[in-house]
């Protein structure tokens, strides 16, 4: 009977995942892969293809600010640059505070969630949010670029290193980290109980009542090592090299929010989207 | 809670599958 408990969490949680994150991994896989009847996704690899592919992104439009254009074309091409990589950014933020609603969801749904204090339910989601969106990532991720934009587009990761600093180096350890991770092979139901043992850590800075919090993840971890073994059979030690993962994405996290705070230091136009902001503030 | 207030009411809204 307990590991049919198990089980029925297990398929609770993927049909959850299921229904609150629009890109699975099966679909992200078939576009990468070209298995798919859609249309292949449109490639941005550098600004003039940035530029065609913005129409296909949900870009929320930032207002010009008037400033005086020096007369040489060279400086005019760079200003211009400079604004649409800042667009670029903000249509990346207003993805990203969309796929926090999606994340909440997901975690209301997780047995026993909304049980929890309510205070102990908000540093829950702060501090995971950022590990989670980076680990729904690795799927759109090869080594070579991501699929953004719901799949419709494919950005090369050598276009996104060469945006100016430090957008160029925000990518770079998101692709390192995925293409290790894709190599555990983990399908969609392995994801949605993963995910759910990010959200229930325990040893969140600020945690009122940790006993319940901790007694839920058990129960989790409990399901997600047996699903592990009956989906992998073959995969020795994958439950603990999937947990060691969590230790690498505190890291990642942590130095995406020293890029954010560098980025709203020296971009004057720079204005971070208020939910966003809510996550990032005092966070490590 | 004071300072996560659109945290706060991502989790307080009732999802659209709840009604």
């Amino acid at each position: 009977p307990e590991a049919a408990d198990l089980r029925s969490l297990a398929k609770l949680l993927y049909e959850s995942y299921l229904k609150n994150f629009p890109l699975t991994k099966a679909k992200a896989r078939a576009i990468l892969s070209g298995k798919t009847s859609d249309n292949a996704p449109f490639v941005i690899h550098d600004m003039k293809s940035l530029l065609e592919g913005e129409q296909f992104i949900n870009c929320r439009q930032i207002p010009r600010q008037d400033h005086h254009r020096r007369p040489s074309v060279s400086s005019v091409q760079s200003d211009l640059q400079r604004e649409v990589e800042l667009r670029f950014f903000h249509s990346c933020q207003s993805r990203s505070a969309e796929a926090v609603s999606e994340v909440t969801e997901f975690a209301k749904s997780i047995p026993g969630f909304l049980n929890l204090d309510l205070n102990d339910q908000v540093t829950l989601l702060k501090y995971a949010v950022i590990e989670v969106l980076i680990i729904m990532m690795s799927p759109l991720m090869n080594k070579d670029g991501t699929l953004i934009s719901y799949g419709q587009i494919f950005m090369t990761r050598e276009f996104l290193k060469s945006l100016r600093k430090p957008f160029g180096e925000m990518m770079e350890p998101k692709f390192e980290f995925s293409v290790k991770f894709n190599m555990l092979e983990l399908d969609d139901s392995d994801m949605a109980l993963f995910l759910a043992v990010i959200i229930l850590s325990g040893d969140r800075p600020g945690l009122l009542n940790v006993k319940p919090i901790e007694d839920l993840q058990e129960n989790v971890l409990h399901s997600l090592e047996l699903h592990l073994k009956m989906n992998h059979p073959d995969s020795l030690h994958l439950f603990a090299k999937v947990l060691q993962k969590m230790t690498d994405l505190r890291q990642i996290v942590s130095d995406h929010v020293h890029f954010i705070h560098v980025l709203k230091e020296s971009e004057i136009n720079m204005c971070l989207h208020p939910l966003l902001q809510e996550i990032m503030k005092d966070l490590y | 809670t004071e300072r996560h207030k659109i945290l706060h009411r991502l989790l307080q809204d009732s999802s659209p599958a709840d009604g």
